[in-house]
Formats: C-alpha cells, sequence, structure tokens
C-alpha cells in the first residue's frame, strides 16, 4: 500500500576466492583471485572501516519497486566490483560507476582480517602500500612478509601488503604482470618513488622451481558450480573442447611509456551474434578491433557503449536508466536463442546470450543484458565470459590461449608447460593486433576474410537438452569453423556444453 | 620463496590451486549456496 515493494535480485553474483593461512600461529583470510590485478593483500584488523556493529554495514542487496510503473521495473542499485587495476594514465577512468561510498562500514568478519600484533613471525618491510581499483575501492598499508600458505601450499616469502585502511570487504590474491604492481604502476606513486617490480605469486612459483613456466590456466567451471581450479605451470587438456589458440598479449599502454604490457588485454578483431541454429543468422556486430582485459576479478562483461548498443539493438535489449544496463526479457530454458561469437583472430568462441543475463526476481520476466557500457575504449571479459573459456595464462612468453570450456568432468590430462602451452595452435589472425584506438564501426563480416583468403565460417549450432539426470536441462552447442586459407587449412570443431539455467550462470556484484 | 608444495603435487611441476565461487548479492552475503533466493518483501 506504499507504492513500493523491496525485491531482493537473485543470487547471482560470484567472485573466486581463496582462504590463507598467514602468521604464527596462523590467521586465516579469504581473498579474491584476480587476474584484473598484481599485488597480494589482506585487510588489517584495524581498519577503521571495519563496523564494529553488524548493522552499521549497509547491504545494497535490496532493490525498489516502483509498483505504478508499468513494467514494474526492478530499481537495482549495485555496485559492479571490478579488480582490475587502476593504472596511472590520464586515460584512467573508473570504468564502472560504484554506488559504494567509502563513508560505509564494511563488514571485515566475513573473510577475515590479520592482525600483526598477534603473530611473531611478522617482519614488515616497512614500505607503504597503496592500491585503487576500478570501481574506486581502494587499499593502503604496509608492505611485509610472514609465514604464509594458500589451501596446503606452504608460500612463505611471498610479499603481500597488510591494509590498515580499505573500503574493500574482501582482500586481493593478484596473479597478473609483475608491470601491473602497485610498486611499479600504481597511482599512489609519488615522482620521487622509484618504481620497481617484485615477485609476485606466479613469479615466486617459478622461482622457486615449483613450475617451469610462469604460466597458469584458468578453469572456472559450469555457472553454477562451487569451485574452480587454476593450474599453474601446467594445462589439463580434459578440461576444453576443440583446439588451444594462441594469441599476443598487446600494449595499450606503450603510449604511456610502458614499453612491455602490463595486463592481460588481447585483441578482439570481431564480434557478432547467431541466432538459433541456422548459419544464415549469423550477424557481424563489428570488425573493428578492440582491446579486451580478461579479468576474474569481474563479475559481468563491458564493452564500449557504442558496441553495447549495437549488441542490444540485434537481441532486443534497451537501456533503462533506472537500472543503469540494458534490460531484456529473460530467456526461458530450452527456448532457441542467441549466441554473441568472440573473433579473437581467426578462432572463434560464442557463448550463449543467456550466460550474459542477470535474472531479477520481478514478476514481469526482466532480465539485465551482463554486458555493461563503459566509456573506455575497450572491453573487459569477466566471469561471465569466464565461465564458457578455458584460459591459459602465459606472463612468460606475453601470450594468452583460449579454447571452449568443457566442464562436464572427462578426466585430468595434465601436460606441464615447459617453455609453451603443449598441443596449442596459433591463431590464424595471431599477427594482425590492435595497434590504435579507432571508432567502432558497426557491420563488416567476421565470418569470412576479404579477398585474399577463403576463410569461412561456417557455423552448425547443435542445441539439444540431453535427458541424463547430471546433465539436466543442458543444452549441448556445437560450433564448427572451418578455415582454409592459401597456407594451411584447419579445422575448428568445438563442443561447448552450457547450463541454460541462466539465472546462476551470471552474476552481479554488491 | 621457498615453496612446500602439497604432498600431493610434490616435485609435479605444476601447482593446481582450487578456488571457492561464491554466490551472493554482495561480499558480505555471498556463500556458495548457487541456489536462487528470491524474495519479495512488502515493506
Amino acid at each position: 500500500d506504499n507504492d513500493y515493494e523491496l525485491v531482493e535480485l537473485t543470487n547471482q553474483n560470484s567472485f573466486y576466492s581463496v582462504e590463507l593461512d598467514i602468521g604464527t600461529p596462523p590467521q586465516k583470510v579469504t581473498v579474491l583471485v584476480d587476474t584484473g590485478s598484481s599485488d597480494l593483500w589482506v585487510t588489517g584488523s584495524n581498519n577503521p572501516y571495519c563496523s564494529t556493529k553488524k548493522k552499521d554495514t549497509i547491504d545494497s542487496s535490496f532493490k525498489q519497486v516502483n509498483k505504478d510503473n508499468s513494467a514494474s521495473v526492478v530499481e537495482s542499485v549495485f555496485t559492479e566490483i571490478s579488480y582490475d587495476t587502476t593504472i596511472v594514465t590520464s586515460e584512467a577512468t573508473a570504468t564502472l560507476d560504484s554506488t559504494a561510498s567509502t563513508s560505509q562500514t564494511i563488514d571485515c568478519t566475513a573473510y577475515g582480517t590479520f592482525d600483526t600484533s598477534k603473530s611473531s613471525t611478522f617482519e614488515s618491510n616497512k614500505t607503504e602500500f597503496s592500491i585503487t581499483y576500478g570501481d574506486s575501492t581502494f587499499a593502503s598499508g604496509t608492505w611485509g612478509r610472514d609465514q604464509l600458505s594458500l589451501n596446503d601450499l606452504n608460500i612463505t616469502g611471498l610479499s603481500f601488503a597488510v591494509a590498515n585502511e580499505t573500503n574493500s570487504t574482501v582482500g586481493v590474491l593478484g596473479i597478473g604482470l609483475p608491470g601491473l604492481e602497485s610498486t611499479y604502476s600504481g597511482i599512489s606513486l609519488s615522482s620521487a618513488q622509484k618504481s620497481y617490480t617484485y615477485n609476485n605469486f606466479p613469479m615466486v612459483l617459478k622461482n622457486s622451481g615449483a613450475i617451469k613456466s610462469t604460466a597458469y590456466s584458468l578453469f572456472a567451471n559450469s555457472s553454477d558450480s562451487k569451485h574452480g581450479t587454476i593450474l599453474f605451470g601446467a594445462v589439463d587438456h580434459g578440461k576444453y573442447a576443440g583446439d588451444l589458440y594462441t594469441i599476443p598479449i598487446i600494449n595499450t599502454l606503450e603510449h604511456r611509456g610502458y614499453k612491455d604490457p602490463i595486463q592481460f588485454q588481447v585483441t578482439l578483431q570481431g564480434v557478432g551474434t547467431s541466432k538459433g541454429d541456422k548459419e544464415e543468422n549469423l550477424t557481424t556486430l563489428t570488425t573493428t578491433k578492440i582491446p579486451v582485459l580478461l579479468d576474474s576479478g569481474t563479475t559481468i562483461s563491458y564493452m564500449p557503449a557504442e558496441l553495447v548498443q549495437m549488441l542490444a539493438d540485434q537481441v532486443g535489449a534497451t537501456y533503462s536508466p533506472v537500472y543503469g544496463y540494458y534490460i531484456m526479457d529473460c530467456i526461458q530454458e530450452m527456448e532457441q536463442e542467441s549466441s554473441v561469437i568472440f573473433d579473437f583472430g581467426g578462432f572463434y568462441l560464442s557463448n550463449w546470450l543467456s550466460d550474459f543475463q542477470l535474472v531479477t526476481d520481478s514478476r514481469s520476466n526482466i532480465c539485465i543484458l551482463g554486458i555493461a557500457p563503459q566509456s573506455d575504449p575497450t572491453i573487459i571479459l569477466g566471469d561471465n565470459f569466464l565461465a564458457n573459456t578455458y584460459v591459459v595464462y602465459d606472463l612468460d612468453n606475453m601470450e594468452i590461449s583460449m579454447a571452449h570450456a568443457n566442464s562436464s568432468d572427462d578426466g585430468e590430462y595434465v601436460d606441464i608447460i615447459d617453455g609453451s602451452v603443449p598441443s596449442a595452435l596459433k591463431a590464424p589472425g595471431y599477427s594482425s593486433t590492435w595497434s590504435t584506438y579507432e571508432s567502432i564501426v558497426s557491420g563488416g563480416n567476421m565470418f569470412s576474410t576479404a579477398s585474399n583468403s577463403s576463410t569461412s565460417y561456417s557455423v552448425s549450432m547443435s542445441h539439444s537438452a540431453t535427458s541424463s539426470s547430471s546433465f539436466k536441462g543442458q543444452k549441448i552447442q556445437t560450433s564448427t569453423s572451418t578455415f582454409s586459407n592459401s597456407k594451411s587449412s584447419s579445422t575448428i570443431s568445438s563442443t561447448r556444453i552450457s547450463s541454460p539455467t541462466s539465472s546462476s550462470s551470471t552474476r552481479k556484484e554488491n | 620463496a621457498s615453496i612446500a608444495s602439497p604432498s600431493s603435487a610434490t616435485n609435479k611441476d605444476y601447482i593446481k590451486v582450487n578456488f571457492q565461487k561464491k554466490y551472493g548479492n554482495s561480499f558480505e552475503s555471498a556463500s556458495n549456496d548457487t541456489k536462487d533466493k528470491t524474495r519479495l518483501v512488502a515493506r
């Protein structure tokens, strides 16, 4: 009777976390696993943002429904947590609009804090730590070392920071490139401070001889799974379908003085859609080359605003100023649906559109498109893309290999990465990488290249429900893309299993 | 740093790290529970 109801959005956030044991005696702290940053830090027990009383914390999970709106749009205010670090360039803009305000206090008991005074082995190296993330959360404190283990892996000796001031609810295990370390590219470095890199987690594993190459494979597992896996130093051929294709990591900050890439960005050479199984329903949205960040610390995905508009027009989504996102009808299970197809340079990865939907529980079947507009002329592919993609990050060779993930638990076939990624093929478009920002031109034909080669993309997607109990409601999408050009012909067939229960396949952060 | 890898992966030249996937509408309320928690609450 007071014109609105509170609606709690369905439980769809996701982030990847591991538990650390720090100090003597060990104190447990949970941290977010993040390929979009490169430092490990934990919340100090003296963080003034920690609320002493639970009621202090403001939980933004309740939404207001405006009843007199015929669309009964669910107003949602949530902050996308993206942990890609803000880098010291004049272009650095907050890629995300954040409703979190630093005046909010946080519940630090959820993920634990570290009290240095209660550890007899903590050594501070008296160096200041400070980091700011793309969602305007920050952490500042001191670097140090202590007894440290992750799951049952002893990683004592790895430098980490203790944040005595942070508005982030959870600490971060950044496993990105050394160039992204806050001691090297952090925005807080004063001109006097000399920037330097240090051995972060992946490098400590390599330097200690635990792994042969500074490389790891991320298997985010299916969208409603309880855990995923990172294989440091190896690749598991049982976790992907089709072939692994390799492309180079690109440097979008060379003009800012960084001579090598400092973040996991690769070139996206085209974005398109397909509708159902029919080949003629392939549509190219653009073939403009766009840098893409593959970021496990971001839950949904982001694209330049004009590209999101092109996709929205294609799939029938409309922008909702109330949400600040595009909304559309929820795709029903087993409905013939579209796919979003990414051309990474002659190999294609396609995701069901429903994997990019965030389900609200408003009764009007409204879904949020989990590909949001951003002002940056780049793309962030977050967890809702990574849930269907097997990604090998090769920090030594500055390359990334990808394939469709296979979460049907076909067993383990582990190969050591020693010099290069076993069985990975160089992508046909390996060398035609992004070089400069261009305005995004719509159209083109990503499914066949121009005159000089007869590359053609033929898609045969069969969506079929499997009845077996363990895969109830699963759809099998087989996309076969065939390449033939003057030098070689390779047939890529990739079978991808994706769950139509899209409500749990997409996430949003508070 | 001296890496004493778990006995399960000792001398295998790779380290397997499982991570949790936590779901929720906020970090504070996130859990491993992937079931949809939908509630229409009239204020």
